[in-house]
């Protein structure tokens, strides 16, 4: 199937995100 | 029909489930029974609610270590999925606990959760940091040591990503080899 990849800019925005 | 857990449907989902292990020795256990596993996640969201919660490694005390695997994989040579593979090893300075650990270790861990290896991601098992007082090292551990390929394609993703902070050097080395030898005389399979 289909690799989930996130971009490191995409995960360090979810840091502080509610 | 298959029913999809609530917050699966919010969040944003992992590639794979990881678990964080802590190591703190302890004189009345064995070195396995130190190895104390945290929580485990499978998705960003749960990734940062963990991360943010614990200390920094620059924080633990000498002689313990954080490890993130793959779900069913301990963080040791003799388990199954590790003991035919090896490890990419960034070596510290004592003074860069102080500035570069923390970056280090959480740029490794991003691109673990992340799944930035893309295809050659299967072959990586989790990732180690020793902190030691003689120098801290981080670990990036992969399950086979004689996939050449996946394994420099594996240390060139870290090292460019570490590249943001300073000049680093990786060494890889199979499991086998650190196993029968002590200190600096391990023979390195790859350098970048």
């Amino acid at each position: 199937g289909t690799r989930i990849i996130y971009e490191r800019t995409f995960l360090l925005q979810m840091r502080n995100s509610p | 029909q298959k029913t999809v857990a609530p917050d699966m449907l919010i969040k944003h989902p992992l590639q794979n489930t990881w678990t964080l292990w802590f190591f703190k020795i302890e004189s009345n256990r064995s070195w396995e029974d130190c190895q104390v596993e945290i929580a485990s996640f499978n998705t960003v969201e749960d990734f940062w609610a963990l991360y943010n919660h614990i200390e920094p490694a620059s924080r633990l005390k000498v002689g313990c270590d954080y490890s993130m695997f793959k779900q069913g994989i301990k963080p040791m040579w003799e388990d199954e999925h590790n003991c035919r593979g090896g490890r990419w090893l960034i070596n510290l300075n004592k003074q860069q606990r102080s500035t570069e650990l923390d970056n280090f270790w959480m740029e490794v861990l991003l691109l673990m959760i992340g799944e930035s290896f893309e295809e050659h991601s299967d072959e990586v098992c989790g990732a180690v940091v020793n902190v030691r007082g003689k120098g801290d090292k981080i670990g990036v551990w992969t399950a086979d040591a004689k996939k050449n390929d996946s394994i420099l394609k594996i240390g060139e993703k870290c090292k460019s990503q570490l590249k943001v902070y300073n000049h680093v050097a990786l060494h890889y080395q199979a499991h086998s080899a650190a196993q029968q030898k002590t200190g600096s005389a391990i023979r390195c399979l790859f350098t970048i």
